[in-house]
């Protein structure tokens, strides 16, 4: 399963 | 991290400093409504606790930082620095009635039943409404000075400029957060009728008057 991508959003 | 979020990050950024210069200068806080100031402080206290677990880049942590840190000044300012100058009888929107309802929708809606992602997940909730003291403020005194009307543009202009983002990394990347697309949309909509008003008067250089 694909890592869920990081929440990297301010 | 592409154009759209880069302008969105620098709109929120320069609406926090257009308040801060406001306060600071003028020495009051007139027409701001100290409760958005509380709820934003919320929001980014809620959301950018991954500070302190993940590191995701230099330009991430400074700018959670600085939102942080402004987020505080700013109520600071309001609450006690410049007490006097804080139009209690006009800022009366009820935050509670926010705040529940958020907190309820996001145990209810979220991604994943953790700590981490209920509080971020709070906190794109509250982040939608946390504007509304604030829209309610100017439309209980009918006017708003044109500093708060151009802070009002730029932090409205922010969530805007991220819907352009996420169209652009569900294009580009096929990678799309639904709950921030819906609340950044219920935040933007929120905005529409301010945003014409902005652009119908304040950039004629009028003083942004709300129909009585």
């Amino acid at each position: 399963v694909p890592a869920e991508p990081e929440k990297d959003e301010l | 991290m592409n154009i759209f979020r880069l302008l969105g990050d620098l709109s929120h950024l320069l609406a926090i400093i257009i308040l801060l210069l406001k306060i600071w200068k003028t020495r009051s806080c007139a027409g701001i409504s100290g409760k958005s100031q509380i709820l934003f402080s919320i929001v980014y206290t809620a959301r950018y606790l991954d500070l302190l677990t993940t590191f995701i880049s230099a330009y991430n942590t400074v700018m959670k930082l600085v939102f942080i840190v402004a987020s505080y000044a700013t109520v600071y300012l309001m609450y006690v620095r410049f007490k006097a100058t804080y139009d209690h009888n006009h800022d009366t929107f009820r935050i509670e009635f926010l705040l529940v309802p958020c907190l309820v929708l996001a145990f209810l809606i979220n991604h994943e039943f953790t700590v981490m992602e209920i509080l971020w997940t709070f906190s794109i909730y509250l982040e939608s409404v946390a504007i509304l003291p604030q829209l309610f403020l100017v439309s209980k005194t009918g006017e708003a000075e044109s500093i708060t009307s151009h802070y009002l543009f730029a932090l409205g202009s922010y969530r805007a400029l991220y819907l352009l983002n996420w169209v652009y990394r569900y294009v580009v990347e096929s990678h799309y957060e639904l709950i921030a697309i819906v609340a950044g949309v219920v935040q933007t909509v929120l905005y529409c009728d301010f945003f014409y008003l902005y652009i119908t008067k304040v950039l004629k250089g009028k003083k942004l008057q709300l129909p009585a």
